[in-house]
């Protein structure tokens, strides 16, 4: 009924380590994998061909990005990056610090110290290590009760000094029972005294002072306080933020308006990047950002960055490059909501304006060739005798022509336009199966994936006609581990270098988006599988097609790599025999460059 | 047959699309 | 708010209508305009007797035409032909009658546009047969051969191999895809 406070401080410091520690050691252990186990933003890959392709891209990259663009890079990365001085650092600092001081004021608390020393230690007592064997506690009690046996004391020692004596062997004795006696041990084990459970006190962990008349007004402000205004503040701040953004990471009201431009459109208007950016400029994302800005002016913006013209009246470079850097998660977001309306000429469009503003160019027909560096549009757009559009018909001609149609002079900045034109990867479609893991074919109601096999090579390079590369090259293993999990393949490739985007506001690297339509209704089926993971090794080999002509005997497959996709399939495969057509698009987020647009047959049998 | 009118009447505007892209 | 002209005998919105808005309006009026030139107070959804007597001669002249190989003169009688079904057929006329005509009578003209050269267009009405639910090997044989003459040669073999679904066996459209094939090939060097 009385409760006992704290009065000799010997409990609240347990409480408050305990508050504490609950606190700091999540975040420390979180700090120090940010610190220093986190990869995402490794440059390195263990993989050396890919950190090649890496190397080159990024001497490049670098050679052509603006100085407005390099300022804004590097205030972005120092945000990223972990301050000292940032809050958390600070927190923990400051947290383990008051837990030092807090260990050390209950060590050098009496009654702490005491009330731990009334443990009941038969180890100790006894004199032997916690590991010792019962001859060992046998011979240790033998000696000790010769030592301390009240008949063996001297007469000569006074009442105190017996009387502890007596004490001593008393306790000696209780030791060897709770080590050896089978019910004095259970006593031990059970309540930590071999006499069975001592007194146990309850009390609060908190001083008196706390809730003593002077202090507990105060005491209940502060409860007050936190209940009514500090704790309803920040669970509505963090319920709002939560609720506003949906699972893609886009504010919820921009997720409405696509759904409504979605819902809205008429099949017989033709799909362009124009009007996908025009979608985009009405984003909430972009209101909280800048809310004296109209959607017409954010709409001009990007048209600016596309275009690399500066008409906007908004002069500054990093308003254009925060709304430009906002487009990837939109996008993003918009390619999900248009896949689950089942619009492939809108999903299409958006990777489409996802290419014009990483690499800042409008969706002409020369949009391969506009995308390279030191390009002169003018000379380029008038000289062409044969039509070029390509990467790859660019390479049928000799380094030096190729500076003649490009209207590039200098050697140099010739070099550099051809090491891009060469990296910039390129998929050659090889094999593509649904396959059933365990299944020899797809019987009804299965559920297949889509298995994927192609070639990366660099439009410089020698079409591989894909005979060319044996079985052997393109299965997979059959052992269960595979069966259980037909994806873990894609985890061997490693991470996508950073692409050459000298003109979109940040880092970025590549992605594959992966499409799957039905070609009964030309409609999508599931949500995009975004592929981040790919080997550009074969980007490094030099195959050069200006001067391979044939394919001879000295050809070796084994030299180049074979990517591999595996998309799910979002529904089972159909419950009758026969045949189901489907269209596959593999587009690449960053690079105009070819992508694959093929049909694949589900061919359904028991 | 108003919405197969005005599917009809869209495709002036679609040559003229077609034509700025391409 | 919505406002209603006695004169004109037509509704208008007041201030800035939403495009939903703005349709059904536009057809209430097509509506009621038609209604009230109506003369015949027992009419039918049966389509007007002399009006497709009039689109009929226009269509067999234009085919006539064709058959002697004056394409510009059979394009501009098929072509008015159609105008005509738009135009002065009533919008309350059984629409599947309507359909049919206009899908039998594009098919036409989509092989005179061809033949003349004129792939846009033709896409265009491609286009259009395929947003009427006409999706066949036929429509697409053609709806390739006019993406391959535009240049459009991606365009072209994704819909050349749409029509290999249909009819996996079409020899036509088998031709049609090595000829993209070959194209792309060119195309990308």
């Amino acid at each position: 009924q009385s409760y006992e406070y704290d009065e000799g401080s010997e409990t609240w410091p347990f409480f408050v380590l305990t508050m504490l520690f609950v606190v700091l050691v999540p975040l420390s252990i979180s700090q120090i994998y940010r610190l220093f186990l986190d990869r995402s933003n490794a440059t390195e890959y263990g993989d050396p061909e890919q950190e090649k392709v890496q190397k080159i891209l990024e001497e490049v990259n670098d050679e052509f990005v603006t100085e407005d663009v390099r300022v804004f890079r590097q205030a972005y990365e120092k945000s990223a990056r972990s301050n000292i001085w940032s809050k958390r650092n600070i927190v923990l600092i400051v947290g383990w610090a008051l837990v030092a001081f807090l260990i050390q004021r209950i060590r050098e608390n009496d009654a702490i110290v005491a009330s731990a020393t009334g443990l009941f230690d038969p180890y100790a007592l006894l004199g032997v290590s916690p590991s010792a064997t019962d001859r060992d506690i046998k011979s240790a009690y033998r000696k000790l009760s010769v030592k301390f046996h009240p008949d063996k004391l001297s007469k000569d020692l006074g009442g105190e000094e017996r009387a502890r004596i007596e004490e001593m062997y008393v306790q000696i004795s209780k030791a060897y029972e709770a080590l050896t006696d089978e019910i004095t041990k259970a006593n031990y084990l059970t309540y930590g005294h071999p006499d069975g459970p001592q007194t146990v006190s309850h009390g609060i962990a908190l001083p008196s002072f706390l809730v003593d008349r002077v202090a507990s007004p105060v005491v209940i402000l502060i409860y007050a306080v936190m209940l009514s205004i500090v704790l309803p503040y920040f669970v509505t701040k963090w319920w709002s933020r939560t609720n506003s953004f949906t699972k893609k990471g886009i504010h919820v009201k921009t997720a409405s308006h696509f759904v409504d431009r979605l819902a809205n459109f008429k099949p017989s208007e033709i799909v362009t990047v124009d009007l996908i950016v025009n979608w985009l400029s009405n984003a909430e994302e972009f209101k909280i950002i800048f809310p004296n800005l109209t959607a017409a002016d954010f709409e001009e913006l990007i048209h600016d960055h596309i275009d690399r013209t500066n008409n906007s009246r908004l002069k500054d470079p990093k308003v254009r490059f925060r709304i430009v850097s906002k487009c990837h998660s939109l996008l993003h977001g918009l390619l999900d909501l248009a896949c689950g309306v089942r619009n492939t000429e809108i999903a299409n469009a958006t990777l489409e304006t996802f290419k014009c503003i990483v690499q800042a160019v409008p969706h002409t027909p020369y949009r391969q060739i506009l995308q390279l560096p030191n390009v002169n549009k003018e000379k380029f757009l008038e000289g062409s005798v044969d039509e070029i559009y390509t990467l790859g018909k660019l390479f049928t001609y000799e380094d030096k022509e190729i500076g003649k149609i490009l209207g590039i002079d200098d050697e140099h900045k010739l070099k550099k336009t051809l090491t891009v034109a060469s990296h910039i990867p390129h998929l050659k479609l090889i094999k593509a199966d649904f396959l059933v893991p365990g299944e020899p074919q797809v019987t009804p109601s299965s559920t297949p994936h889509i298995s994927v096999k192609f070639l990366v090579r660099s439009a410089k390079q020698k079409i591989i006609p894909p005979e060319k590369f044996p079985e052997s090259m393109l299965e997979e293993p059959q052992d269960f581990e595979f069966q259980k999990d037909p994806f873990s393949i894609l985890e061997s490739q490693p991470p996508m270098p950073y692409s050459y985007a000298p003109f979109f506001p940040t880092k970025r690297r590549n992605a594959l988006c992966c499409l799957v339509a039905l070609q009964k209704d030309g409609k999508l089926i599931q949500t995009p599988v975004v592929i981040d993971k790919l080997s550009l090794q074969n980007l490094n080999k030099d195959f050069d097609k200006r001067q391979v002509k044939d394919l001879d005997e000295n050809f070796k497959p084994e030299e180049w790599s074979i990517g591999t996709i595996k998309i799910p399939l979002g529904q089972p495969a159909p419950a009758e025999t026969g045949d189901a057509f489907f269209r596959v698009i593999i587009k690449s987020t960053d690079y105009f460059t070819s992508d694959l647009d093929f049909t694949m047959t589900m061919q359904v049998r028991e | 047959n108003q919405a197969l009118t005005r599917r009809y009447n869209s495709i002036f505007k679609r040559k003229e699309v077609c034509i700025k892209e391409w | 708010e919505i406002s209603y002209d006695t004169n004109s005998k037509k509704l208008s919105s007041v201030g800035e209508p939403t495009e939903g808005l703005e349709i059904a309006l536009g057809q209430v009026n097509t509506l009621t305009t038609a209604l009230i030139s109506e003369t015949n107070p027992n009419f039918t959804p049966q389509p007007h007797e002399d009006v497709s007597k009039l689109i009929k001669n226009l269509f067999d002249s234009g085919l006539k035409n064709a058959q002697q190989n004056k394409f510009p003169e059979a394009l501009k009688n098929v072509s008015l032909a159609i105008e005509m079904a738009q135009r002065k057929r009533a919008p309350w006329e059984a629409f599947a009658i309507q359909l049919k005509e206009l899908q039998f009578m594009l098919r036409h003209k989509i092989d005179i546009l061809l033949v003349l050269g004129r792939y846009l267009e033709a896409l265009q009405d491609l286009d259009m047969l395929m947003n009427t639910g006409l999706i066949q090997p036929e429509v697409l044989i053609r709806k390739t051969d006019a993406l391959l003459k535009l240049g459009q040669l991606d365009q072209a073999r994704i819909e050349c191999e749409r029509g290999l679904t249909l009819q996996p066996q079409n020899a036509k459209l088998k031709a049609l895809l090595m000829e993209c094939t070959r194209k792309l090939a060119d195309f990308n060097g």
